[in-house]
């Protein structure tokens, strides 16, 4: 049986959480 | 080098002494110059100026100055400490510093609470929840119906908010991270291990005598 994700899961996939673009060139 | 070092002071106002912002965080000098090279680069993207405004982090994020993110918008208002509307780069290394791998699992904590409890309360409200929920399907090709959103938010707070009130304590948020550690992923920046290595220009305008490693 698939297991839903919880809203925070969900939450941290926004692009604008990831910070880790900063630092592309 | 002096040159160069006056010169970045009258240039960057907020600019720390990199050997005191090491002490600070878990960077070496030579780390907080090299972010140095990073900070310049994006407080200079729209108004060169030696601040970060909002403008300038969005464009750094998403590489396109016209979108709006609420998320966006939140991290800056947690790296803007002094609530000035904008970062200068004290603010942006003790920031990052919280992103750091071996940065305290507790302050990562504290963090994210913090960017979730959107309204300050002190808590994670239902609303606030929902309100993110929202702005992320938005943002992002996944489409729900309605009542999908509220099953989800129940199943969440039944998981989270163990007292039952409708709203997430931060020790309630402490529990809930550590039964779903996947959470705190986007807390730590893998990137920030090698920046002396992403920004090799930092020798070249460091301000210490010697590049402590």
């Amino acid at each position: 049986r698939p297991t839903m994700m919880n809203a925070f899961e969900l939450i941290s996939t926004s692009q604008g959480l990831n910070l880790g673009t900063l630092f592309e060139k | 080098m002096g040159c160069f070092s006056s010169k970045a002071r009258r240039q960057f106002p907020g600019r720390e002494d990199p050997v005191i912002l090491a002490s600070q965080t878990a960077f070496t000098v030579s780390e907080v110059e090299a972010l140095f090279e990073l900070f310049k680069s994006i407080s200079s993207s729209v108004i060169d100026d030696g601040l970060i405004n909002k403008e300038e982090f969005q464009l750094a994020l998403f590489k396109n100055k016209k979108k709006e993110n609420i998320f966006a918008n939140r991290i800056f208002d947690l790296f803007d400490v002094k609530r000035k509307g904008v970062i200068d780069f004290g603010d942006f290394v003790r920031a990052l510093n919280v992103f750091h791998p071996n940065a305290p699992l507790e302050d990562k904590i504290d963090f994210s609470f913090k960017l979730y409890d959107m309204d300050g309360t002190g808590f994670i409200e239902r609303h606030e929840v929902k309100q993110m929920l929202i702005a992320l399907l938005c943002e992002s090709e996944l489409r729900l119906a309605d009542e999908t959103v509220e099953v989800i938010l129940d199943k969440t707070f039944l998981e989270a908010d163990v007292n039952q009130d409708g709203k997430i304590d931060k020790a309630e948020w402490q529990d809930f991270v550590s039964r779903n550690p996947s959470l705190m992923k986007i807390m730590t920046l893998p990137y920030l291990r090698d920046i002396t290595t992403t920004f090799p220009s930092f020798v070249f305008h460091s301000e210490v005598d010697e590049i402590a490693t």
